[in-house]
């Protein structure tokens, strides 16, 4: 095998009690993930941008449990975490609890290329992706309103995410 | 939670997760997803690992590293390690790993009641599915 990639939206909730614009949703998000990151690879890339672009691609879209439509605390709130290693080096890098991060994914791997350190968490995090000048959001972009979205308080209730 | 593991043409592993956590967590809570070696492992001898579940559980198994380390240790292949995490070391409904070998073998398995994920490969292999056969 030249290359190979595997992808998931998460576990724990169970399809056959979804309807059919969540399965649907959450279908057409696997699919263009998976695509992003097999048209990558084919192409030449490296492991590594495979794995940004396609959790990239699952955290814009608001099916999933991670950046846009990702569940909330107690308090209301999204925090979101994220971490990305390197087989070549074991190199590695990730962010914990962080709120105004539009892609986790990708300021978890500025941790790695352009620090020292593996795990930066809270507003430190929040912090160090403005130094680095990342898209940060209102924490309301989270807080999706779309159909089957994650974060919606019929999914919180019956179809618990898990972490 | 999302994650993706992957092989490049060079002969290189990657592996990331990205998450919410869990619904109406505790401020401050932290999983499994940005501690790595228990959600994410990546090592171009043996194996990438993104796990999704309880993530409390990940963390005091070291499930990612622990397979790589079964891999390199023990010399059991990928989906031998895989399988005895899921089955043996986790409880029932804990949660799901996907993994890529070094020679291109994806093992994708959960022990819950559903898992999207998806795979693809350079022969030709392309299929996503919202509940994973076993």
């Amino acid at each position: 095998t030249r290359w190979a990639i595997a992808i998931h939206g998460g576990a724990g909730g169970d399809p056959s009690k979804w309807n059919d614009e969540k399965r649907s949703a959450r279908r057409e998000g696997l699919e263009a993930a998976l695509t992003i990151g097999r048209d990558l690879l084919a192409g030449g890339g490296s492991a590594l941008d495979a794995v940004e672009a396609v959790i990239r691609s699952m955290e814009d879209n608001a099916s999933f449990n991670a950046g846009r439509g990702a569940v909330l605390t107690k308090e209301g709130n999204a925090e979101l975490d994220a971490s990305i290693m390197d087989g070549r080096t074991r190199a590695c890098g990730a962010i914990a609890g962080v709120t105004t991060i539009k892609n986790p994914i990708s300021t978890a791997r500025l941790v790695m290329t352009e620090t020292k350190h593996v795990l930066l968490a809270g507003p430190g995090a929040d912090a160090f992706a403005a130094s680095q000048n990342v898209p940060l959001v209102d924490p309301k972009y989270f807080l999706s309103r779309r159909p089957g979205r994650s974060n919606s308080s019929t999914d919180t209730g019956q179809d618990p995410h898990f972490g | 939670t999302v994650g993706c593991v992957a092989l490049d043409s060079a002969g290189n592993l990657a592996a990331g997760t990205s998450t919410g956590g869990t619904a109406k967590k505790l401020p401050g809570r932290v999983g499994d997803s940005p501690i790595v070696g228990a959600g994410t492992f990546a090592d171009n001898a043996s194996c990438a690992v993104s796990g999704t579940g309880v993530g409390e559980e990940y963390i005091r198994n070291a499930v990612a590293y622990d397979i790589s380390a079964q891999m390199l240790y023990a010399g059991l292949s990928l989906e031998s390690a895989v399988t005895e995490v899921m089955t043996e070391r986790l409880k029932p409904g804990i949660g799901g790993l996907i993994c890529v070998s070094h020679d291109g073998q994806i093992v994708m398995q959960h022990n819950t009641p559903g898992m999207s994920c998806g795979a693809a490969d350079s022969g030709g292999r392309f299929e996503t599915q919202l509940v994973l056969d076993n």
